[in-house]
């Protein structure tokens, strides 16, 4: 079933190291 | 997907499911000119209504085959189900999938980013345990979209690795869990679901 | 987060943005008790009504100051829009993000997996094209958060880019989305948005 949910939904693995280097250039955008 | 199978068990709308051979080749049946016609992207899970109505993504299927309870019936309560139903597939599913996959043999185990998935399941699980100490379900008084995803989602950190000692600290996410997994429409959709005793690892 | 904003533009809500000190200090604000208490996931954007009512996930506030004719107003269309939404979210975004933020410095380069970004935004951008052959919009005959969700998931690789070389095959989306960006509601939001005329290569 497992397998299924991953053939089936697109599972970003990477998300997290996006959404971390978006937060960390957006803190230095932001707070200068 | 499970969440339209469990979504169609309120509603009481009949789905035919076609996923094995001869109705469906996985890999093959969703690459057919007739099938990229009513479904461009080429995925599954994907929905034909007897009116010829088609949709794709499963939230969008389940939401289909829903009642306008579990759709929420004020804007309130439909964004509510919308905002849980989004961590979902945005806070929960990615680490859940980097935890679990490596001890279904599916995808390479890989240290680092395992042990940064347990980091982010405890805190998902943080903030659903102080969300659920005041709500029997995540969106008001009843069963909605937003616990049928939260479940699914959820479903094989319980079966796979959430061990007594790590879910210790999480009982109000625990009882509610078993509480949606108690409901006749998941169960069946789901059957029995027997939580991790012992955490499994990765498959070498 | 343009959605919400965007939405807002049709519906008339007037939201009081707080992103900069000293009303928010990203990373200070949205870790502090009195923010998490509201949104325990400690995420922005959040969004609280005057009547108190707090949601946060970013398609859930763009639903909520949304109207009824950007939600859907029938069943099929509200699935229709949940469907381009969480397309948009699981389908554009990932490839978007691995191609465009290295040319912004935001993360660094890998280029195996920029030259499968690149086949993955060819491969969308040829199911929105085929599909908007016959549509003005992505879904009925009118703007939906549809077209809010998947215009915001591809603003920037319009902007950094979409080269006229590389948007060629597809003309029947750039047409789509610039009709969107000359919507006023989008112009308000968005501003000029000039459509790249050489791709960006990764900032070293």
């Amino acid at each position: 079933m497992a397998a299924d949910a991953f053939k089936h939904d697109r599972i970003w693995f990477e998300k997290y190291k996006y959404d971390d280097a978006e937060r960390r250039y957006y803190e230095r955008m932001v707070n200068g | 997907s499970f969440k339209p199978l469990i979504a169609a068990q309120y509603s009481g709308a009949r789905l035919r499911v076609a996923s094995t051979p001869p109705h469906f080749h996985f890999g093959v049946t969703n690459k057919s000119p007739e099938f990229l016609r009513k479904f461009p992207v080429g995925k599954v899970p994907a929905f034909e209504g007897d009116d010829g109505f088609c949709v794709f993504e499963s939230n969008a299927i389940a939401y289909y085959v829903s009642t306008p309870e579990l759709r929420g019936e004020t804007p309130e309560a439909a964004a509510a189900i919308l905002q849980w139903v989004n961590f979902a597939d945005s806070d929960i599913v990615p680490p859940a999938s980097t935890w679990v996959f490596p001890t279904l043999g599916i995808i390479h185990y890989n240290k680092q980013a395992t042990e940064f998935a347990k980091e982010e399941v405890r805190r998902v699980l943080g903030v659903l345990d102080s969300h659920l100490r005041s709500q029997t379900f995540l969106v008001g008084e009843r069963v909605s979209l937003a616990d049928i995803a939260v479940v699914c989602a959820l479903l094989w950190l319980y079966k796979q690795v959430l061990d007594p000692a790590f879910r210790g600290p999480f009982g109000n996410v625990t009882r509610w869990f078993v509480t949606c997994l108690h409901q006749p429409q998941f169960r069946a959709v789901l059957g029995d679901v027997t939580l991790c005793q012992r955490m499994a690892q990765f498959d070498a």
